[in-house]
């Protein structure tokens, strides 16, 4: 089990590099873990540098920034262990557009290993759906769905 | 395998019978605010076998059964089906296409179903043992998440990691 | 302390009724408080109706009507006690495009008696501002200022 | 009254000096992620008073004070300064326009002034007494306070209302 565990975690950490460089143009960042005797107690260390910067603290990133490292994590998972589908309520709500465009790029890269739904108030997030769904409340009350499929 | 059908209803806002289907790929979900957006995303968690009131923004199970407005009255179950076109082999069945099914009647009698066929909530959990899904996953993320993986409290990201190794 | 208290409370709780309803449509709020001896010591609580249903848990709500029910909070207090200045940090973020313009809307209406600085990625809360400015990152890792001033 | 001015130097990103002007009425701030934009909603918090290092995203209050780019050193101070129009008289003082400076210093050392003269922190939250402002109040306002108003403890919403009566 824990060859196992390091094993997953290196593949973890070599796709998290990737793409959080994807997402921080400037950036860098890795993961790693903290000094303990068992590999499966210990925990995990996410360490960041953007735009010039020398390693940051996490919490003095910005709303955005946090958000594309969470998510830079996630999908550095997927990319390992592809979730079969995965669900993101309105995770765009804090980037700005050229980082929505990102994010929707690596969306439509790892849409072949994992079917993504999207819950959005954004239009660049919807230009990038293939399928979408409208809810309403036309009587009050009562969701009703209105389908806007493209494909 | 891919999400091909989510049947609702009863469960929350959706007292009307609710039909969406997917393709694999890319899809998104729009509407005005209290719509039912996020309320299709607690349904998808609830089917997966979500117990924990709390990530449906509850204090009882009970509050998932549609409740009833000025002119509708409250309904007696909620429920929701999913199914799923096990493509890649993934899910632990022999079947090509899986249909889970929850129902929650407002006695609190709970009912759980594998293509029609009752079952008990662990067999639910097993069949999606392994492939990153079930209800305790990183396949539901919202903007919560983002700070309880970045915080100090590093609990959560063990979790995540854990489930994918 | 106890009278100012309540004359104070119960001033905010007509205001929070107004502007609740010029955020919900068909909904109705109030705020009441909590069986106390002391209402000093009384908690405050909050009761909402939204769109045809019957009085709704806090918890049940969307992310955008939480949004706006706690800011018909804070600006029920504006009203009875005016803040001189206000600063939002996308606080607009959960909202549709409707209820962004009945927020643009109240700010405008308050701003004779606050001024406020939203800080915000939308559009349309942009087009609502008469300042404007600008940040960006030239050199990296430090701030500049562009003013994009109206008036 | 109504903030005509603030000057930026050395605090978070801003390494050079910046100066924001605003009217009376409606201003906005918009740029890229990570451009800095939270960062002029600290300067003006911390600049009001806020001790609480959490309430400026930092472990340390030195943290605020600009760290330095592979390009540039550290600084060794970081300075605020707020001009406040006292067009109704509401602040506690015979002044027409009030100046508010705060600077920290990286060995620790700090310095408050009102129109250039050094006074106590204690001066600074006097002048604000009642006005609805200091750094405990509801004049900032995040997407994180929207949840701690409307959750289960009831505390912070005690704070808000005691703050205006
Ligand atoms: N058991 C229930 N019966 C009926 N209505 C319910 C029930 N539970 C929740 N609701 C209603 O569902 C609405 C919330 O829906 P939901 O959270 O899905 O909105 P949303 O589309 O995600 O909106 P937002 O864009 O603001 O996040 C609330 O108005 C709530 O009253
Ligand atoms: N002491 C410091 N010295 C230099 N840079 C700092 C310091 N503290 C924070 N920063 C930098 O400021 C940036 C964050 O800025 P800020 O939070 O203002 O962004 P923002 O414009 O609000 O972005 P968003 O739209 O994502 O919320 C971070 O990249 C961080 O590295
Ligand atoms: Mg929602
Ligand atoms: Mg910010």
């Amino acid at each position: 089990a824990r060859s196992q565990f390091l094993e997953t975690f290196n593949a973890i950490k070599v796709n998290f590099e990737k793409v959080f460089k994807s997402f921080f143009e400037n950036g860098e960042g890795t993961i790693s873990l903290s000094e303990h005797e068992d590999p499966l107690e210990a925990d995990i260390d996410i360490h960041v540098r953007t735009k010039g910067k020398r390693l940051q603290t996490l919490s003095l990133l910005s709303g955005g920034e946090k958000t594309l490292t969470a998510i830079s994590l996630l999908f550095s998972i997927y990319l390992v262990k592809p979730s079969p589908f995965c669900i993101l309520d309105e995770v765009d709500a804090p980037l700005d557009d050229i980082n929505i465009g990102r994010f929707t790029q690596a969306l439509k890269e790892f849409s072949n290993n994992t079917q993504f739904i999207t819950v959005t108030h954004n239009k660049r997030t919807m230009e990038a759906a293939s399928t979408m769904y409208g809810v309403t409340m036309e009587e009050e009350g009562v969701s009703k769905l209105v389908s806007v499929k493209f494909s | 395998m891919y999400l091909s059908k989510i049947k609702i209803i009863g469960f929350k806002s959706f007292a009307n019978k609710t039909e969406l289907k997917f393709n694999p790929g890319l899809s998104c979900i729009i509407g005005p605010n209290g719509s039912g957006k996020s309320n299709i995303v607690d349904a998808i968690r609830w089917v997966l076998g979500e117990q924990r009131t709390t990530a449906l923004r509850s204090d009882k199970m009970e509050n998932v059964i549609f409740n009833g407005t000025r002119s509708r009255k409250p309904m007696g179950m909620a429920e929701v089906s999913m199914t799923i076109e096990n493509t890649k082999d993934i899910l632990k069945t022999e079947y090509r296409q899986v249909v889970i099914t929850r129902r929650l009647y407002r006695s609190g009698e709970s009912q759980y179903l594998i293509n029609n066929v009752p079952v008990r909530l662990k067999d639910i959990i097993d069949i999606f043992m392994d492939t990153g899904l079930g209800s305790n996953s990183y396949s539901v993320i919202e903007l919560k998440m983002v700070e309880s993986i970045l915080s100090e409290n590093k609990a959560e990201r063990r979790l995540l990691l854990e489930e994918a190794a």
